[in-house]
């Protein structure tokens, strides 16, 4: 464990609790996609199937456990709770374009063809684009409540902060896994126009709105 | 191989 991980795992374990947070006391879930949603949890279950098989650390198994339980938990938030808030109208990115395609590539490249590393793999892969169904949502209505901004900001951040912790792990432990390397800074990319708007509106105290 | 070692990260 080194700084940029755990900086990023505070990071990532942020973004869920601003969320949260913000569906709690709003009793709302508007200007969220329901959609990104459900992928963190397909990805979140997917990944952490070696809960039941493997115990790394009380760190590991309680992140896990949290990431899981939440992730869940903001489904059932959205989808049962608040389902009147949800703003589906606007929440229309088709996911069968990022599930199929991700299903696919896990299945050609991977580590090892079994169902734990392919499932691992799969979830990798998920993870770098579940956040489009969102920001397509943010693009289509073209601005973003403030706290949905830094919700953003924080789950960007994280994987930023991880790319940081690949770049440590390789020099100081002589350990990468190229599969988690590409996949997480495809997904960091993705967030760089969202970054830049950030930075430029959000921070300076104005909404986040999109030029026209 | 990679796929041996336990995922410590999340």
């Amino acid at each position: 464990m080194n700084i940029f991980r755990l900086a990023g795992d505070l990071s990532h374990l942020a973004a869920i609790i601003i969320l949260l947070i913000k569906i709690w006391k709003t009793r709302s879930c508007a200007g969220i996609s329901g959609r990104s949603q459900v992928l963190f949890a397909i990805v979140f279950i997917t990944r952490y199937l070696d809960l039941f098989t493997n115990f790394i650390s009380a760190y590991n198994t309680a992140m896990k456990v949290f990431f899981l339980g939440s992730s869940i938990g903001t489904v059932y938030l959205m989808y049962l709770k608040f389902k009147a808030t949800y703003d589906h109208n606007h929440d229309t990115f088709r996911i069968e374009f990022l599930l199929l395609p991700t299903a696919l590539l896990s299945l050609v490249l991977n580590h090892e063809f079994s169902v734990m590393e392919i499932l691992w793999t799969f979830s990798i892969y998920l993870e770098s684009v579940a956040i489009l169904p969102q920001l397509f949502m943010v693009s289509k209505t073209g601005e973003a409540e403030s706290i949905t901004s830094h919700y953003l900001f924080a789950l960007g951040s994280y994987r930023g902060l991880y790319i940081l912790n690949w770049i440590y792990r390789y020099y100081f432990e002589g350990f990468y896994d190229i599969i988690a390397i590409v996949a997480g800074c495809v997904q960091t990319i993705l967030y760089c126009d969202f970054f830049y708007l950030y930075i430029t509106k959000v921070l300076k105290g104005k909404k986040l709105q999109l030029p026209a | 191989s990679l796929s041996d070692e336990p995922k410590d990260e999340l």
